[in-house]
């Protein structure tokens, strides 16, 4: 797994 | 996008709906600690900016949007509208000894240390421990109504929700994010106590009396 880059998330 | 994060939004958008329609309703904002709602304003408005400069999703932008206009109306309306109705006395949590460990912590352990990336991170930090004014004035208080306790289990279970969300992303998106899930952690323990006296007492109809 891959550290998350773009914060899509609220 | 995962059916744990939608009712975690969901989730969060009615606790915000319900702290708002209950001090507009009763034009009071007696029991409400004033002190976490700006910094949830100040949560929403620093990790918000991308707003202008990134464009994820009409749902997120809309969702964005609520969230920043509903924090600061509440914020209005405690501080400005109903000001007379404004609990001082057991409202005195410290905020800046929140702020500022969310400040130097944002700028010690982040994922890039450009002006957004530390705002973002500043307010995941942040966010995590918002609610302690709120918690410690109930405590101070010794109860709270149960519509705030509504409003206190709906913000907590978005927050847990999302732990459930990292894990499915983790999983079958292959992505994580250490930050976000370890200070998602950390606020949902801080509503464990209040968990367990709400699903043992407010669900039975009893008043939320915290062992003052």
């Amino acid at each position: 797994p891959v550290h998350e880059q773009d914060h899509d998330e609220l | 996008m995962n059916i744990f994060r939608i009712i975690g939004d969901l989730s969060h958008l009615l606790a915000i709906i319900i702290l708002l329609r209950k001090i507009w309703k009763t034009r009071s904002c007696a029991g409400i600690s004033g002190k976490s709602q700006i910094l949830f304003a100040l949560v929403y408005t620093t990790r918000y900016l991308d707003l202008v400069t990134t464009y994820v999703s009409l749902y997120n932008t809309v969702m964005k949007i609520i969230f920043i206009a509903v924090s600061i109306a509440t914020c209005y309306l405690i501080y400005m509208k109903f000001k007379a109705t404004y609990d001082h006395n057991h409202d005195t949590f410290r905020i800046e000894f929140l702020l500022a460990p969310a400040v130097i912590l944002a700028l010690l352990i982040n994922h890039d240390f450009t002006f957004l990336e530390i705002l973002w991170t500043f307010s995941i930090y942040l966010e995590s421990v918002a609610i302690l004014p709120q918690l410690f004035m109930v405590s101070k208080t010794g109860e709270a109504e149960s519509i705030t306790s509504h409003y206190l289990f709906a913000l907590g279970s978005y927050r847990a929700l999302y732990i459930l969300n990292w894990i499915y992303r983790y999983h079958n998106e292959e992505i994580y994010d250490l930050i976000a899930i370890v200070a998602g952690i950390v606020q949902t323990a801080l509503y464990c106590d209040f968990f367990y006296l709400y699903i043992t007492k407010v669900l039975r109809g009893k008043k939320l009396q915290l062992p003052a």
